[in-house]
């Protein structure tokens, strides 16, 4: 189903994202 | 971590579940934090993303005849599009300050926020699904219910003719959902009421065959008759629990507990 794909792309951002936002943190952690 | 209801949900929910957990360790862990890196490209990715799903959620809800889906996908796109609106934000005052804490708390509400909104939606579209495999299963009981008055072999064919097709549906779709479920109880639950109608279908018609028989030849039907209805019966009962198990969710569950 189209809908399961264009929200399985927003997870993957969302977590591409997070990763990139999280990395600068796990250096001070 | 949640449990996610079906194989689906959990892999497109769970890598982003973890990615969740671990911004929010991070973030209390690292308390004032590192300055944070210029997130206006990965945020732009989730816009587009998000902008992506909204249009094609509104095809889906313009397109569905599921009045409840019509009703409830909405509010969780609604709530996707908002937490994509405060991951711009975020982004925005992190690229002037990058160690503003206000910004890092609207990245993690944004990242919660599409975490829920994309799984009140997956949910959403999930029960839709459910419900047509629920509406099969009562075109079969409907069937059912007319079995009781068939008496000439003519008849008998036209109930194989039409009841066939939406068995066969039914057994394919449950059998699908059965193996799409992350709970085991449920799925054994549903493999063991549709290993019960496959065995009781053929049966069932045999002994409609029986009675029309007995009828044609003017012989007592009364056994017969009795041996058709318990059948009838088995197979009402194992289509009702099929409905019912379709319908529990882990949440239903919880509560019981």
């Amino acid at each position: 189903e189209i809908i399961l794909e264009a929200a399985k792309s927003i997870t993957q951002a969302t977590a591409m994202l997070i990763r990139a936002a999280s990395n600068a943190q796990k250096e001070l952690v | 971590m949640p449990t996610f209801h079906t194989k689906t949900i959990a892999g497109i929910l769970e890598p982003v579940a973890q990615q969740v957990s671990r911004l929010v360790i991070l973030h209390e862990e690292a308390e004032d934090g590192n300055a944070m890196p210029d997130l206006e490209r990965p945020v732009q990715g989730v816009s587009k993303a998000v902008a992506n799903l909204v249009k094609v959620g509104r095809d889906t809800i313009n397109s569905s005849n599921d009045q409840i889906l019509r009703q409830d996908m909405p509010a969780s796109l609604q709530r996707v599009e908002r937490a994509s609106h405060l991951l711009e934000e975020a982004s925005a005052m992190l690229k002037i300050d990058p160690y503003s804490q206000p910004a890092r708390k609207k990245l993690i509400e944004g990242s919660r926020g599409i975490l829920q909104g994309t799984s009140l939606l997956l949910t959403c579209f999930d029960e839709s699904e459910v419900r047509k495999i629920i509406r099969e299963c009562k075109k079969v009981l409907d069937y059912l219910a007319v079995a009781e008055v068939i008496d000439s072999m003519e008849d008998l064919v036209q109930f194989v003719k039409d009841l066939s097709p939406c068995l066969t549906k039914v057994s394919r779709d449950v059998d699908y959902r059965e193996k799409e479920l992350t709970h085991q109880v449920h799925r054994e639950m549903l493999s063991r009421s549709l290993e019960s109608i496959k065995t009781l279908a053929p049966v069932l018609i045999c002994a409609m065959k029986i009675y029309v028989q007995l009828v044609a030849q003017g012989k007592t039907e009364h056994e017969a008759a009795e041996n058709r209805n318990y059948l009838v019966h088995r197979m009402t009962d194992e289509i009702n629990e099929i409905i019912r198990v379709l319908q529990l969710t882990t949440y239903d569950e919880d509560e019981w507990e």
